[in-house]
């Protein structure tokens, strides 16, 4: 553990824990992408499933209980409470994200470390998560303004990718063979997604307006 | 690392 690793890790807890308290408080999802919401569920169910066949720390396996708990919470909120669900803005959030599923699949069946059922599930969750901001980034270009909650999600979740990148340049010269290409290429191609967004947004503190993403 | 194929990192 590194701390770039163990930053990358708070960061990303923090948007999901930002995201929960905001729907829980407010009760209401406004500006929230369901479908990002549904990807990242399907990227934590796929990727620790070895949840139940392999122990490697106390932090570990709480970290991974806490992003599966959290992540299925905000979708079950969104799609079922009664009050939250009335604020999904659904004729908005029309990213068609099931096609973003199977090019995963297709892509982890072709190129993986190993072809094992686990291993397989797990670098499909690697290249769904890179892809999995889409609809939310689509949403915010769509309504335009990004109440604050959101943009502060979008820009955790870039923070943690981005330490991630950090983590793996420590890794690699600290760690003799630790070489990893395909989620090195899957994280730098989910960090580059958030690079506009990181410039609009840095745009609108420094200009101290209202974010406005280009059409 | 992947020790013994397995994933460390979250």
């Amino acid at each position: 553990m590194n701390i770039f690793r163990l930053a990358g890790d708070m960061t990303h807890l923090a948007s999901v824990l930002v995201l929960l308290l905001k729907i829980h408080t407010i009760k209401s999802c406004a500006g929230v992408s369901l479908k990002t919401q549904e990807l990242y569920a399907i990227v934590f169910a796929t990727r620790y499933l070895d949840i139940f066949t392999s122990f490697y720390s106390i932090y570990n396996t709480l970290m991974k209980l806490v992003f599966l708990g959290s992540s299925f919470s905000i979708v079950l909120y969104m799609k079922y409470h009664k009050t939250v669900h009335r604020s999904y803005d659904r004729e908005q959030d029309t990213f068609r994200h099931w096609f973003l599923v199977l090019p995963c699949l297709l892509l982890a069946l072709l190129i993986h470390e190993k072809f094992t059922f686990l291993e397989v599930l797990w670098t499909f969750s690697l290249y769904l998560e890179a892809v999995a901001i889409l609809p939310q980034l689509v949403l915010l270009q769509r309504t335009r303004n990004i109440d604050n909650l959101t943009g502060q999600y979008v820009f955790l979740l870039g923070g943690y990718r981005g330490l991630y990148i950090l983590n793996w340049i420590y890794r690699y010269f600290t760690e003799p063979h630790f070489v990893h290409w395909i989620t090195w290429i899957s994280g730098l191609v989910q960090t580059l997604l958030y690079a506009d967004f990181f410039f609009y947004y840095s745009q609108s503190w420094k200009n101290n307006k209202k974010l406005q993403l280009p059409a | 690392g992947s020790i013994s194929g397995f994933h460390d990192e979250l």
